[in-house]
């Protein structure tokens, strides 16, 4: 099963377009394995993006030397996950005796 | 289906067997078609409900065609609820259900959906292995005949976006291509994503706007102001490529391009900070707000027949 220990989902929000297309480069960036969750539109739009936790820093300092805020929307997606397994199951515990 | 729980998330056999049950239970309005089966052999269900008469105007609904995003199917399996619910209760859905057929598929890329529950929770594509390549999937959003190929694809197979090797090549799209050619009398289409808070019409491939573009604008605006009317969630509308991105190859440039004018995606919440990891006690809430616009949608195809 694909984990996602100490990824984290930032969410990054351009200020003019300058930005936006350093963020577009970030998506371009193969070797930093970012997923892109809400793609870039325009100034007003945050951008998140998942961004597994061995580029973590790599993304972070590319984000702050080009002065770009970002926020940490999900700071460890697996445990957010874990969350929603344990959710669903005891859900689906409840619902057997009435089904 | 009463005891069934809308307000959490179901594996794809749970969704299954709520459609079978639904079908069981009504008879005369509901039906099962099997439309063709997904590149791991899972059949790909559409729920037709229809009071009656032969190839009647329609309108189809899909969900989940991104598989991680999984408001989306949970909202289709109660818009299929609400619709036996409603039928002769709610003036207006009855009314076009008396003179429209609605086709809904839930579950509309289930190998990806299965996918989300065994192995990786964030996968989007469909699961058919590329030749050459170690990444598997294709982008189901990407592979209509409609632009195919142009920019805001990816040809990399690894990419989220891949486009595939030619148009149509997933099974998955193949067989709702096939389907709404050979039913010929789709009037409305409409295509169900998450997460940003969307209601979108073509196109996305290219800046032409579309023939109807202000008339499918006008009733966007309209469709989002009901929905935003329920719980104040706010959208963004207009077409693909001036709202969110240059996107070639997408569902609904395809079937505004087949003639069906009232071609529509959606992008249904997060209102907070979760992304496709959706809290499920949104999901009720979610779907109710959604049925708003969808209502709008069918009323004005309903009321503007063509």
């Amino acid at each position: 099963k694909v984990t996602f220990e100490g990824h984290q989902v930032l969410r990054i929000l351009p200020k003019d377009e300058a930005q936006l297309s350093l963020i577009k480069n970030l998506e371009e960036m193969i070797e930093f394995q970012v997923d892109i969750w809400m793609g870039v539109t325009d100034v007003s739009n945050p951008v998140d993006v998942r961004v597994p936790f061995q580029s973590l820093q790599f993304v972070k300092i590319y984000l702050e030397a080009q002065n770009i805020d970002y926020t940490i929307m999900i700071e460890d997606l697996q445990v957010v996950l874990d969350e929603e397994q344990e959710e669903m199951e005891a859900a689906a515990r409840l619902a057997q005796p009435r089904n | 289906t009463d005891s069934f729980d809308f307000s959490r998330y179901h594996t794809i056999s749970e969704i299954y067997s709520f459609q079978d049950m639904l079908v069981a239970e009504n008879p005369n309005l509901v039906s099962k078609i099997v439309i063709g089966s997904s590149y791991e052999g899972r059949p790909l269900n559409v729920l037709k409900f229809s009071t009656g008469g032969t190839n009647r105007p329609a309108i189809w609904i899909d969900t989940g065609i991104h598989s991680r995003e999984w408001v989306t199917q949970a909202s289709g399996t109660w818009f299929a609820k609400k619709i036996v619910t409603d039928y002769g209760r709610d003036p207006a859905l009855t009314a076009i259900l008396n003179k429209m057929d609605i086709f809904l598929e839930i579950v509309t890329n289930p190998d990806g959906f299965a996918y989300t529950h065994s192995s990786n929770r964030m996968w989007r594509k469909t699961r058919k292995p590329n030749p050459g390549s170690s990444c598997a999937g294709v982008d189901p959003n990407r592979n209509w005949d409609s632009g195919f190929g142009g920019p805001g694809a990816s040809s990399n197979p690894c990419s989220e976006t891949y486009r595939g090797p030619r148009a149509h090549s997933e099974s998955e799209v193949k067989s709702i291509v096939d389907f709404v050619k050979s039913h010929g009398n789709f009037k409305a289409f409409i295509s169900i994503h998450s997460y940003s808070q969307m209601l979108l019409y073509p196109f996305g491939y290219t800046k032409t706007p579309a023939k109807d573009q202000a008339e499918l604008h006008n009733l966007a605006q309209r469709a989002i102001t009901d929905l935003a009317s329920l719980y104040g969630t706010r959208y963004r509308y207009g077409s693909i490529i001036n709202t969110i991105y240059q996107a070639s190859g997408g569902t609904i440039d395809w079937t505004y391009e087949q003639g069906i004018k009232y071609s529509y995606t959606f992008e249904l919440r997060d209102t907070g900070r979760y992304g496709f990891i959706l809290p499920a006690n949104q999901i009720i809430p979610t779907a109710q707000e959604t049925w708003l616009a969808l209502m709008a949608i069918m009323n004005h195809t309903y009321n503007n027949p063509y």
